[in-house]
């Protein structure tokens, strides 16, 4: 059991440090063992540095720089572990938009081994969406469903 | 393993009965604050077998189903069917299409089948967790939930790597 | 002190009632006393009902929704007992375009009573703003300011 | 009362010396992730007397200290001057114009000033708690907290009206 927990760990440290340079476009970020001795009950610390900034503890990470971090880990994960779909809502909140588009351009690295559904607001994911449909309430509290074309996407819902 | 479609029909904002198909690759789900997405991302978990009423935001199971507006009454019972394409039997099933469904009555009483068979609660978390979807997979981040990654103690972070493996 | 508790309670209640509304353009909402017998430990509950939709539970309101119920508390209080400045995070991440509107709008109904100071990735923000200020990291990891006119701004700094 | 203008000195990212001037109505701070929009806002915390460095997003209190890049070498001390316009007296202090000035040495040695004089972070904190604008005011929201008015149980919420009151 230590030892799958070992395997699995590494590969998903060696994923992690090579997926947030690319999210972040640069910096270095990595997965430590609290306990290296001790694989049955250590802990796992995350360690991230934004390019060109110094190492830092997580706290003092901005919003979007944490948030960019946690979706780094999440897609490090599933590459090591593939899951056959994911849903993500609105995940990319707090991203501005240079961040947003590699986020959503990441989403198709996956190609046909993850399957992605998700929530959002923003013009960079639904860019990338290979598909789109959206959610009305023409009637007051009652949700409907139509399928759109990028151009169509009724603005008022558009997070700018 | 894919999934195919998702039908909500009494289900949260989903007052009449509601049809999502999913292709491969990206699909996005758009709309106004309020308007019903994250709903459908509700349906999704509830119909995988979710148990518990808080995760679904709401105070008690019932909240799931249609309570009605101004211009439309309540409806008793909501439902969700779920359909996958099962052709590399990812899930440990027998069948190259899978059929989820789930039922609730506002008197509380609950339906699931597998298949078009009836069948019980636990197997459908059963299905799903034997095949690595279960609540501790990454397979659906909730709204505000990106950074639970990051809340937990380090000793608690383990569980990610524990699951994975 | 039971008195001043009940007096401002009211009076932010009977605010709160019509800044909603004017927030989510129509609905209604309301703060109740748990305990209206006992002034001294009653708690206050928070109804709200957006537009069209059934007096609910305010854990089933959407993300977007709960954040403008909070915004709209917000403002009600501060009407009630002004306070010289308010200062705002990127409080309205979580709102479509057309609330966004409605909220940047609203900052200016506090004319010259609360100087408001936003962090926001919004266009629509931004546009409601009488001046902007951009933060900027050209030497990688050191801030710096720079005054913006609106066209200039960023554009990957911006949400949309 | 207003807000004249904020200098950060040494201040988390803000490595030099750098001045905010604040206008009347709506002033909008802007600029990509990981900027220092937030550290902005935390800097006027400080400078107002916050005594958590977990409000600030930090471990220890000289966690603000601007730490160095891979540039630049971290610096010792970090300072924040606020000026604010008090002509209507709302804070209770006989001055038209007030300064306040936080100084803090990576040494642990802390100074604060008001109007030039040395005072003790007591006088910053009670000037702002005696005008309304203590800890319990929403004068400021941090990023992801506008939902805190909720997260508190209908007892909790209590404080806010009292604070109000
Ligand atoms: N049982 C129910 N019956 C009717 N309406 C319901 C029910 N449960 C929830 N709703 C409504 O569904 C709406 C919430 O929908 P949802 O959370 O999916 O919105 P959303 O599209 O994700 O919005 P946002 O962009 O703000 O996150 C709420 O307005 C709520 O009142
Ligand atoms: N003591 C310090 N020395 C140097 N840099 C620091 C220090 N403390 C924090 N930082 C840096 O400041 C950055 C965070 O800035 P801030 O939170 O203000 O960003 P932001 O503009 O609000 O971004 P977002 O839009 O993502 O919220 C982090 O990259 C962090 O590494
Ligand atoms: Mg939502
Ligand atoms: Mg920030």
């Amino acid at each position: 059991v230590s030892q799958r927990f070992k395997k699995t760990f590494m590969d998903i440290k060696e994923r992690f440090s090579q997926v947030f340079p690319q999210m972040f476009g640069g910096g270095k970020a990595e997965l430590k063992l609290t306990d290296p001795e001790d694989l049955l009950s250590s802990g796992v610390e995350i360690i991230a540095q934004p390019p060109g900034k110094k190492l830092q503890q997580l706290s003092l990470l901005s919003g979007g720089e944490r948030a960019l971090t946690a979706i780094s880990l999440l897609f490090s994960i599933i590459q090591v572990k593939p899951i056959p779909f994911c849903v993500l809502d609105e995940v990319e909140a707090a991203l501005d938009e240079a961040n947003v588009a590699r986020f959503g351009k990441y989403l198709h690295t996956f190609e046909t081994d993850t399957q992605f559904i998700v929530i959002t607001h923003r013009k960079g994911t639904m860019e990338e969406a290979d598909s789109l449909y959206g959610i009305t309430m023409q009637e007051k509290g009652v949700s409907k469903i139509v399928s759109v074309r990028l151009q169509e996407v009724d603005m008022t819902s558009l997070k700018n | 393993m894919e999934l195919k479609k998702i039908e909500l029909n009494g289900f949260k904002s989903f007052a009449d009965k509601t049809t999502i198909d999913f292709d491969q690759g990206v699909t996005a789900i758009v709309g106004p604050n309020g308007s019903g997405k994250s709903n459908v991302i509700e349906a999704l978990r509830w119909v995988m077998g979710e148990q518990s009423a808080r995760n679904l935001r709401g105070g008690k199971m019932h909240d799931v189903i249609f309570s009605g507006t101004h211009a439309r009454k309540p409806v008793n019972i909501a439902e969700v069917t779920l359909l996958l394409d099962n052709s590399d039997f990812f899930l440990p099933i027998d069948f190259e299409e899978v059929s989820i469904s789930r039922r609730l009555h506002r008197n509380g009483e609950s339906e699931y089948r597998l298949n078009k068979q009836p069948c019980r609660l636990k197997d459908i978390v059963d299905l799903f967790m034997d095949s690595g979807l279960g609540k501790e997979s990454f397979s659906i981040i909730s709204q505000g939930q990106v950074e639970a990654i990051f809340n937990s103690k380090a000793e608690d972070r383990r569980s990610i790597f524990e699951e994975a493996a």
